[in-house]
């Protein structure tokens, strides 16, 4: 199986859709094969792919993978990009899962089937603005968590939760589960406070060193992703920034961001 | 018992927070006395006016307010200005009431206890980014209903469950509940989809007219909420941006919404 990074933080509207759909495809256009999982019932991954879901059930979603994991399949979206797409439906499965055997190792079965199907590189899930048996999944299913936070004052306060649920996690359920960073989302050069929050997540994770903890190697992820209109407007279009503003501020972040990106692939 | 506003949207990170507190405070220099309610267990609007909750229980909070309604109490957050405080063992308290009677009523009866006790103009109530217990008790405490949004197209998919919830709550719990409209947080006049979603807001109310729905008099209410960096820099003063920059963007706008405002709580 490749390597698995879950796109988490319960805040919502913090760029984790914009950051899931825009390195899935900036690694896929570097030549990685990429699945990106959308994992949230809001199902803007999807939307911002231009994937539509028929009504007749045709379109394998993330909920029949959760609910069937050995038949999990997907839908192309794009060169070197697959999707395993989200719908309303998946509210419910929480729910539907709530007492099931193995109910937090679904979404890491259905992985599975899904990459001994077809070569994959590199595995994104987006997920939901929630604490709950999704993003537990998510977590579950992963290797590494990357977090997409703004620089603001109160995005700090957040965090320690993220963590510990994390660390608890790790703990219960995926020993070998860790934090490699924060995506710093509509990043604010001129905002007076940028500078200094940044500087406490850098901290942070600096006294975090060696101390075993899932967030012992994390960091400041390179470069900050600047607030530009153009990743706002994408999603209407179906498009990632790279098909629908290439020559955008947003288009170059993320380009940068999945360079950098692939030394957390192959740390060798 | 004075008019109820619930600032309400399941979407996180929209600006529900920032329109509570910078409403309210221009609200209160208008003259109005006006009561702020921190519905939310991430607690920013009580951090974002610098209000310290002791740990000793000795500061009155909301869950304080949601368990023993009858003995609410608030604390000073400026002239005109009072503050029903949140805090982390609000996230609990939806566990704690689940089976509780009148678990839905207790905010309202909390908020006719404390405006007894003293004359209040105007309540205003920030709900946490879900549809939980906590905003149920906003919705069914409130006479209208206000919606931070942003104006992208991402933003459109959540306000229909949005009003759905509404019209829910309306039927069960709180028929005369209404949706006063939509504040429109983070405004970009220069984005090209902008004027195109704020259309389609203004289109999907006016087919609502005399439709005998909540939001049959609902509309955008004016004038937007430029993103400007001073109110997401405010928060970490312990002010509202009148304190923090009066003469900026943000300030002029909260409070040119506040004198529009005045209109809903007087329709005469
Ligand atoms: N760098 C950026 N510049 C401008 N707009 C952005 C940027 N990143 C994200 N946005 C916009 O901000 C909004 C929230 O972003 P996004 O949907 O990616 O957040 P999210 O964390 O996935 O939200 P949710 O918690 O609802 O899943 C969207 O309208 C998106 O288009
Ligand atoms: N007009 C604006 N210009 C710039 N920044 C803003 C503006 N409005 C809000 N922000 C910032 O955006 C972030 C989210 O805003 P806010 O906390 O008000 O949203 P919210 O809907 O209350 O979020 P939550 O769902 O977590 O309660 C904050 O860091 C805030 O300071
Ligand atoms: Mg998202
Ligand atoms: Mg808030």
């Amino acid at each position: 199986v490749p390597k698995v990074f879950a796109l988490m933080n319960q805040k919502g509207g913090v760029g984790k859709s914009t950051t899931a759909v825009n390195l899935a495809a900036a690694l896929a256009r570097l030549g990685k094969r990429v699945l990106l999982i959308d994992l949230d019932p809001q199902a803007h991954a999807t939307l911002h792919l231009g994937v539509a879901v028929e009504g007749d059930g045709s379109t394998p979603t993330v909920y029949d993978a959760l609910l069937e994991p050995n038949t999990a399949d997907v839908v192309p979206a794009g060169e070197n990009l697959w999707l395993l797409p989200s719908e309303t439906d998946l509210a419910g499965v929480e729910a539907e899962l709530a007492q099931a055997e193995g109910r937090h190792h679904r979404l890491r079965l259905a992985i599975e089937a899904i990459c001994r199907a077809r070569p994959i590189d590199v595995v994104l899930i987006d997920c939901p603005p929630s604490l709950g048996l999704l993003t537990l999944n998510g977590l579950a299913a992963a290797d590494e968590v990357v977090i997409p936070m703004q620089a603001h004052f109160l995005a700090l306060h957040g965090v320690g939760k993220l963590l510990e649920t994390v660390r608890l996690v790790a703990q219960q359920v995926r020993p070998s589960l860790k934090v490699a960073g924060v995506v710093l989302c509509m990043y604010d050069q001129q905002a007076s406070h940028t500078q200094e929050v940044v500087g406490d997540i850098e901290a942070f994770f600096a006294e975090a060193r060696d101390r075993g903890v899932p967030w012992q190697r994390a960091r400041v992820l390179w470069p900050p992703i600047r607030r530009n209109i153009k990743l706002a407007e994408a999603p209407s279009f179906g498009q990632s920034i790279f098909e629908y503003a290439p020559q955008a501020a947003g288009a170059r972040d993320y380009a940068a961001l999945a360079r950098h990106f692939l030394a957390l692939l192959d740390p060798s």
